[in-house]
Order: structure tokens, then sequence, then C-alpha cells
């Protein structure tokens, strides 16, 4: 059969396939996740940008069929699309883990996630843990992470402080995690970067009726949230996924009806379409999983849960 | 739950897609 080549790109690799003209996006996504390992798929999407606008690879729709670059090879960056309400329930796999970890460390080195000084300290001790073990200075001499990228441009900028002094604070920080193996910091990093305010959330630019006042709206695991355009820590609203009745869209205006039929109803206008189809996508995406939270879990997941138990519990003793 | 009703609307009902689920 014929066939078109695509290269993906993950946090930590890039892998070239031979794909079959016929194939639907959920074909290629699956062949990823087998090659990666990954059986914690619902949380990833392959991702593509047109135009300058990042969109998701369609499961159901064929691959060809979609709006992506025609470029030889199609590229595709697999990321984590959604994310969880708790990574230290979720987040089984160490693969699973170690994807969100890349990502969300590049999120806060790139600022797409704020983070205080003092915590991006402290989370660059427990990446550094996680990349080179237990500290030991007799080998860890001074200079050791010259060529790491341990913390973002505004935090460097914002101190009169060498790179030496920089490695010292993060590095008395580092002897403090002897002991905890490479899963296990890079966990610690994920449960201190859940909590800061940015995390998980995917903005959009919105305007709200003929007033135009520019808003932010925030769509995550919880619901949507709707923020002044210059502060996207504290929302001015939020609508939890258990308390919507609905969400639609027409071309660019978009609705969000309650539960409670009291309640105000909330409508506004996108950037475009093509942005309201996208909310809409995650918003469909993060409420299943909301709601395959709040129910018992699938054989599937109570066997994954119990080999990662086991799988911790043996590392554990190694370690 | 999710209907498409021309490529310009689309909507989602959150109350059927947990009654469906449950």
């Amino acid at each position: 059969p014929k066939t078109f080549k695509v290269k993906v790109i993950t946090m930590d690799a890039e892998m070239e396939f031979s794909c079959e003209m016929k194939w639907k996006g959920k074909d290629l996504f699956d062949l990823v996740c087998r090659t990666l390992g990954l059986r914690e798929t619902w949380f990833f999407g392959l991702q593509y940008t047109i135009k300058g606008v990042r969109a998701w690879l369609k499961l159901e729709k064929k691959v060809l069929e979609q709006e992506i670059p025609k470029e030889d090879p199609i590229k595709f960056c697999f990321l984590a699309k959604f994310y969880p309400e708790k990574v230290e329930e979720e987040l089984l796999q160490e693969i699973t883990q170690h994807l969100f970890f890349l990502q969300v460390k590049k999120q806060i080195l790139d600022e797409e996630i704020y983070c205080s000084p003092e915590v991006t300290v402290l989370l660059a001790s427990y990446a550094v843990q996680a990349k080179y073990g237990d500290y030991d200075p007799n080998f860890h001499k001074p200079g050791f992470l010259a060529q790491d990228e341990l913390l973002p441009q505004r935090v460097l900028k914002q101190y009169q402080m060498t790179v030496h002094m920089w490695e010292e604070k993060i590095t008395a920080w580092y002897a403090e995690h002897r002991g905890i193996a490479r899963d296990e910091a890079e966990m610690n990093y994920l449960k201190i970067a859940q909590d800061l305010a940015m995390y998980g959330v995917n903005y959009f630019p919105i305007e709200q009726n003929k007033n135009h006042t520019d808003l932010l709206l925030g769509v995550d695991a919880k619901g949507i949230h709707v923020y002044s355009i210059n502060n996207r820590f504290s929302p001015n609203k939020s609508f939890e996924w258990s308390a919507i009745r609905n969400i639609s869209y027409s071309e660019k205006e978009l609705t969000i009806k309650p539960l409670d039929k009291k309640a105000e109803v909330f409508k506004f206008f996108s950037s475009q379409l093509k942005v309201n189809k996208l909310i809409l996508q995650l918003c469909i995406g993060n409420h299943d999983l909301f709601m395959k939270r709040r129910r018992v879990d699938s054989i599937e997941i109570q066997q994954m849960k119990a080999q990662a138990k086991e799988e911790k519990a043996r590392k554990k003793m190694e370690h | 739950y999710f209907a498409r009703k021309a490529n310009h609307k689309g909507s989602y009902s959150l109350v059927d897609a947990l009654k469906s689920k449950v």
C-alpha cells in the first residue's frame, strides 16, 4: 500500500513512521503509544501547527483529511493534552510521569507557567536529583551544572547573582534529596508544580459582547475559568464541570449554560471559529476525564495501579 | 451528547454525557 512519512517529536526523542494513506489519527496515535510503551494514553495527543495556530490531530478522522501542514515528513509533537487533577494518584506508569515531568519543566523554564524564584530553585534541585542521582561532593564539583538549563531567564535576570551562586543555592537543596530515586524526584517535582496557579490551564483570549472587554478563558481539569487579561492567576469567575449544563458555539460565539437555571448564561466571542472548536474539544476531553475519575476504576486501571504499586515496592527494595 | 449541527455550530451537553456514562 502507498504510504506517507511522519516525524513524531516527544519531549525526549524523535521517531519516524511510515503510515498508510488510509490511516486515521488513531492508527498513528496508537502506534506512537505502543512504540513508547505508554498505556495511559488518554492524557496525550499529537499536536501540529498550522498557520501559526496549534491544533491536535483528530483520532477518528483520516490523518490526510485533516488540515495538517503538507510537508515531508509531516511533523507532530506528542504532548500531554489533558492534565490529571492529582499527579500522585493518576499518573501510574513511569513513562507517563517522565513525559509530564519533561513537559511541565519546559513550560516553567519557558515561563509559560509562572513560578516564584524560591520555588524554581526547589524545582531545579529535584530536576538535578532526577538527572544526577545522589549528591556526591567528590564527583559533583563546582561548575557541574553549567550546561544545564535549570531556571527561567526571568529569575536569572531578577537577581544580581553569578552562575556559581545559583549553583550553590540549587546544590544546597539538591544535597537534601539524598536517597530519592529518579522517578520519585520527578514525582516530587510534579507535586509542587501542580499547585502553581497556571499549571494545566489552556488560555484563550476572548471578548465579551459589545463592550469588548478583553478577557481570558481558561480550560483545565476542574472546569472553565474567566480571567482578566492581566491576571492569569486568579479567575474572576469559575464554572466547575459539575455545575455546567451545556456548552455550545456558533461561529465565533460560545455559550456556557450553568446547571442552575437561575444563574446567568455566559456568552463570549473568541478570535476564530477554529478556536471555538478547540475550546469545545478541550472541554469535552477534560469533562470526560473528570467523570472517569469519579467512577469506579476500569479493570485496566485497577491492574495498572496494582502493577505500579508492586513496581514501586520492588524499586524501593533495590534502591 | 455532542452534536455538530453544521460545520460552524457545535454543542455538548454535560448532563447527557453524565447520564450516558452512569
